[in-house]
Order: structure tokens, then C-alpha cells, then sequence
């Protein structure tokens, strides 16, 4: 799990975060995790955004997930609150 | 296209709607404009109606707002999250937030309000984002130039409403399906080692990384010509990319449209104005030539001497036998050339003017 978030720098992990945050419900499920738990939830939530936009499902942040965090988007979460 | 959960939706059909502050970046009768044209899209193909209100309560109440503005979902400064809207119900259901620290345009550049105010405007309905890359309701912001509902937006605003009172039921484009065997090509190019096939507004594209086809919005590289191409060709000795539509052409370097396009095939090609479009194109590396289809002749175009050869147009039956008297899009790869008419596909080797295969259009998308 570590290696979902160790691979990419600073502030992508913040910005993968509150992306998975604001459109996948991360840690509105998980409130006052442990971090390992709060890293599987990432991993999941990855995959969810990976999957609803046709990527490769890997759970990592990889370079084609990160473009797509960063593209102009819709304020609305992607999955049901 | 998918409902939002719990099926939210308005349960009366004639809707009211208020606009209650403007943004700067436009004038005021363009905003009016062009929130009436988003609301149109969704009345033309259901039975809801909307009427526009200049005080009190709406339904819809539409604003352009900054950072947190007290509904617990702020923005956060330009790029990123442009808008939002609230499902079906009272009091904030239904109303639609425009971040006011975006650009707000009404032309391709960021950001068209149209695009998004239509798409806002889904969620207002009772529709949560689709994943089908040409829907309307596609979360990311890819602006093609025009507006339009997709079947997927559609149905599923028919889901919810039913249909509309119009006697025709209006239909929307499709996303393509790349191993549909009845799929045609509007044009179909090289680009640096790889091809593009394109068709309405997307584009395919093969490329050995990846076992599946690449299926996206042509605006995600040229929002300038981002549909209805009808014939593409690489010029690769310039690393150019040129696309034709109508009696205009682009030409692209990798992502970038250079600058003074468009031109027209008149003046740049030498092609008479009875010449309304070009239906493909394709340059014949050994030679210099890049040969132009357009209707049952061709062109031979002499891409250094810069003019059309003469003794042209020649009747494309004569000098391709046996691909018929129609193209719709070509492309070289290893020498040969791969015309495609319909949903038929002919390989065709300009040496010996033969025909060495004939395969289905969308035989290069591993089906």
C-alpha cells in the first residue's frame, strides 16, 4: 500500500486526496482511520476514479490518472455521496 | 448515463428558473442567451418546460459565486472544479453555482458557459455524471466546439421524464463502438508512426502500448477542428498533420493548430471552386505526391513544387482499379495504401497498382 502514495511527490499526494475527497467520497466512509486504513481507502478509491474513466485499474497514482485529476471538471462527485 | 441515487426529480414539468447575479467576463443579454439555449437543450427532448423568473424563489436559481459561499461545497480559485448544482428538490435543489473565478467565454476558449451550464443543468434534472466520453454528463470539461445532448444524455433524461411532445423524437450522435462491424471512418491519417481514425467528433487510435483502441474527443487535441473532419493526411517530412473540412484546412504539429490556419484548398492547393470538399487525402512519401479524392476523381498535389501536377483531376477508377469510384478516407503505412470505403477496406500497392487485401474497415482495432 505505502508504494500507491511513495511514488509520486508532495503535492500530487495532496492533490490526489482531496480530489478522491471531493468526487469519491474518501475518508467521508473512513473518519478517524489508521493511516493503513486511510491507504487502502485511497487504493480502492483509485481504482473507482481509474475505472470510471477508462483507465488502466491499477490503484497507484500513475502518470494518465494524474492528468486526468488535473483536467477542468464538474464540482459534483462522480459516485453517490 | 446514470440517475442520481435515490432517483431524485422534479414532479411538476414547468419549471421556473432565475439568473440572480451576472458574471463580469460576459455581457448581460449573452449570459441570458445562452443559459435560455442550456435550458433548451433539455426541453427540446423531454415534457419539461422552463420559464424564466426575475424575483423571488425559482426552481433553479443560478449564481456566480466565489470560493466557500455557504453551501458547505466551496470553489477553490480558478481551474479544477468549475461549477455545480444541486438534484431535484426545495430550498438549494435544483440551483446551479458557477465559480466566478473561472473565465467565463463563449467561444472555444476556457471556459465556454454553454457547455458547462448545460451540463449543470443534468444535475439539476436528476442525472449524476456518465462515463461515456462524448455524454454531456462526462465529468471533465472537453469542449468541441458545439453543444449537443448525446443519446446517453437523452435517455437518460427520458428516464426520469419520459419522452418529449415533439412528434419526432429527436436522436442525439452515439459514441463510437470500435468492433461495431457497421463502423465507417469520416478520415483516417498517420501521425509520427501511429494512426488516427476519426469519426464525428472522436477520434481511435492504435499504438502497441495499449491492446485496447484509444477511443476519445477529438477536442482533446484540436478543439478548433474538433468535428466533422473529412479527410486527414501527414506531411512527414514537416512533422505537419494537415485535416480538411468543407473548404478549409488546419494544420497540426502534435498538439499545437499552427498559426494561420485555417487556409482555404483554393488558394494553398490550387483546387477550382467547384471543388466543395476534399473526401481524403494521403502523401506519397517516395514520390512527394500527396494524392486528393473528391468524389469519383483524385488530385495529384507536388508537395515541393508546391502545385497540382497536370493532366488532373483523373477518374479514381483508372488509377486505383478496383476499389470503386468512392473514398472515404487513406492512409500509407509500409508502402502501401489502405483506402477505406463504407465499412470495406482495400490495401492497395500503388506500384503495381493492385488490390492485395480487402478486409473490414475496422480490422485494426484487434475486435
Amino acid at each position: 500500500f505505502p508504494a500507491a502514495t511513495s511514488e509520486i511527490q508532495g503535492q500530487d499526494v495532496e492533490m490526489v486526496k482531496k480530489y478522491l475527497e471531493n468526487y469519491y467520497n474518501l475518508n467521508s466512509d473512513e473518519k478517524k482511520t489508521k493511516k493503513t486504513r486511510e491507504n487502502i481507502a485511497m487504493v480502492e478509491k483509485l481504482k473507482q476514479m481509474q475505472k470510471f474513466f477508462g483507465l488502466k485499474v491499477t490503484g497507484k497514482p500513475n502518470a494518465e490518472t494524474l492528468n486526468v485529476m488535473k483536467q477542468a471538471r464538474c464540482g459534483v462527485p462522480d459516485v453517490a455521496e | 448515463f446514470v440517475l442520481t441515487e435515490g432517483n431524485p426529480r422534479w414532479e411538476h414539468t414547468n419549471l421556473t428558473y432565475r439568473i440572480e447575479n451576472y458574471t463580469p467576463d460576459l455581457p448581460r443579454a449573452v449570459v441570458d442567451h445562452t443559459i435560455e439555449k442550456a435550458f433548451q437543450l433539455w426541453s427540446n427532448v423531454s415534457p419539461l418546460t422552463f420559464t424564466k423568473v426575475f424575483k423571488g424563489q425559482a426552481d433553479i436559481m443560478i449564481s456566480f459565486v466565489w470560493r466557500d459561499h455557504g453551501d458547505n461545497s466551496p470553489f477553490y480559485g480558478p481551474g479544477g472544479n468549475l461549477a455545480h448544482a444541486f438534484q431535484p428538490g426545495p430550498g438549494i435543489g435544483g440551483d446551479v453555482h458557477f465559480d466566478e473565478e473561472e473565465r467565463w467565454t463563449n467561444d472555444f476558449t476556457d471556459y465556454n458557459l454553454y457547455h458547462v451550464a448545460a451540463h449543470e443543468l443534468g444535475h439539476s434534472l436528476g442525472l449524476s455524471h456518465s462515463s461515456y466520453i462524448g455524454s454531456l454528463m462526462y465529468p471533465t470539461y472537453i469542449f468541441s466546439g458545439d453543444v449537443q445532448l448525446f443519446q446517453d444524455d437523452i435517455d437518460g433524461i427520458q428516464a426520469i421524464y419520459g419522452p418529449s411532445k415533439n412528434p419526432i423524437q429527436p436522436i442525439g450522435p452515439q459514441t463510437p463502438r470500435v468492433c461495431d462491424s457497421k463502423l465507417t471512418f469520416d478520415a483516417i491519417t498517420t501521425l509520427r508512426g501511429e494512426v488516427m481514425f476519426f469519426k464525428d467528433r472522436f477520434y481511435m487510435r492504435v499504438n502497441s502500448f495499449y491492446p485496447e483502441t484509444e477511443l476519445d474527443l477529438i477536442a482533446v487535441f484540436w478543439p478548433v477542428v474538433a468535428n466533422g473532419l473529412e479527410a486527414a493526411y501527414e506531411f512527414a517530412e514537416r512533422d505537419e498533420v494537415r485535416l480538411f473540412k468543407g473548404h478549409k484546412y488546419w494544420a497540426v504539429r502534435g498538439y499545437d493548430v499552427l498559426p494561420g490556419y485555417p487556409r482555404d484548398i483554393y488558394r494553398s492547393f490550387g483546387f477550382p471552386r467547384s471543388v466543395k470538399n476534399i473526401d481524403a487525402a494521403v502523401f506519397e512519401e517516395d514520390t512527394g505526391k500527396t494524392y486528393f479524392f473528391v468524389g469519383n476523381k483524385y488530385w495529384r498535389y507536388d508537395e515541393y513544387k508546391r502545385s497540382m501536377d497536370a493532366g488532373y483531376p483523373k477518374l479514381i477508377a483508372d488509377g486505383f482499379p478496383g476499389i470503386g469510384n468512392k473514398v472515404d478516407a487513406v492512409f500509407q503505412k509500409d508502402g502501401f495504401f489502405h483506402f477505406f470505403h463504407k465499412t470495406r477496406q482495400y490495401k492497395f500497392d500503388p506500384k503495381t497498382k493492385r488490390i492485395l487485401t480487402l478486409q473490414k474497415a475496422n480490422s485494426w482495432f484487434n475486435c
